[in-house]
């Protein structure tokens, strides 16, 4: 049985039988995306089985990866620091030959609707892509991956990635900086709405080889 | 598990209701969701004279001609999938990721010789 069960796995794109030590919770996203999933009416005829309708992209997985990071002593030469992190998304099981059609990252905070700021200061988000096993340290003159002023912070902060991870290797390390900036006034109490900052993960939807490859039976 | 037949089933070829647990196979702690499903198999005879609705081939036709003048010679056409549906899984893989991924040809809705 063992050997049966281990050519299964394989053809379900798993190298052995996952064993979860600690498994995080499961992402909303996902579990909303299966349940619609379950209430079409059988056998979905009309579904094209590699898309992923909810998200408007090709593709036939989707995956959440957890961020493994961590945060760094504050130190930014200007403005005023409220939160820099390295961002560490192990993506070595994503199979030789699978695309990526989508990388979307998710900043999780622990609360919705912060006092609004006074007008005229932002919270401003800064994303590098550095290298995994290097400093966390952006090349000097090194463009952010992304840069983005927001004015409030809700429970999530989605940040479409797709265009810049096109080839995501096998693991994937950014840097994360929010700072305030604005008249300097109270910007203490503007950095607390970053400071309930909880978790990053990563959403990462790819085409893979039965997508790929047609239809091909087995 | 496959219910006990409470009637006489049909001897020829159709889907027979066949649902997986996946606790039965000791995946339950790796599958988030669904906890099982209804998978199907094909199972019956493609008798000669092969009828209309058994969804066979030309080649099956013939293969039950000449078993029925040659049974010990030619078998029987068997009885296969000829539809099948997908369904979508939702897992933790080999590096506690949560994952959810869609499976071709996981249920069969039809069958034929």
């Amino acid at each position: 049985l063992s050997r049966q069960e281990s050519s299964l796995l394989q053809s379900l794109g798993l190298s052995a039988k996952p064993s979860p030590k600690n498994p995080a919770p499961v992402p909303p996203v996902l579990r909303r995306m299966f349940q619609r999933r379950e209430a079409l009416p059988r056998p979905h005829k009309d579904r094209d089985p590699c898309r992923v309708e909810e998200l408007s992209v090709p593709g036939d997985i989707v995956r959440v990866f957890a961020d493994q990071g961590r945060f760094l002593p504050e130190g930014q030469p200007q403005g005023q620091l409220c939160l820099r992190r390295l961002l560490f998304f192990n993506l070595s099981v994503l199979e030789e030959g699978e695309r990526l059609t989508m990388a979307r990252l998710e900043l999780q905070f622990q609360h919705n609707s912060y006092p609004a700021p006074s007008p005229g200061q932002v919270l401003e988000l800064r994303l590098y892509r550095v290298s995994p096993r290097g400093l966390p340290q952006p090349r000097p003159g090194r463009r952010p991956l992304l840069e983005r002023s927001f004015v409030r912070l809700h429970k999530s902060l989605p940040l479409d990635l797709s265009a810049a991870l096109k080839t995501p290797g096998r693991n994937l390390a950014l840097l994360l900086e929010i700072s305030a900036s604005g008249r300097t006034g109270s910007l203490r109490s503007l950095c607390a709405s970053s400071d309930s900052f909880v978790a990053t993960s990563l959403l990462v939807v790819t085409l893979g080889r039965q997508c790929r490859a047609g239809r091909s039976r087995r | 598990s496959a219910p006990s037949p409470s009637v006489t089933p049909s001897p020829l070829c159709k889907p027979r209701r066949l649902y997986i647990s996946f606790s039965d196979v000791g995946w339950e702690n790796w599958i988030i969701a669904p906890q099982g499903y209804l998978a199907n198999y094909c199972g019956g005879e493609c008798p000669f004279p092969l009828a209309a609705e058994l969804n066979s081939t030309n080649h099956a036709v013939l293969q039950t001609m000449v078993h029925s003048l040659d049974p010990r010679g030619t078998p029987q056409p068997c009885c296969v999938p000829v539809r099948l549906s997908p369904i979508s899984i939702l897992y933790y893989d080999n590096s506690d990721n949560v994952v959810l991924r869609h499976y071709e040809d996981m249920v069969v809705d039809e069958c034929g010789c």
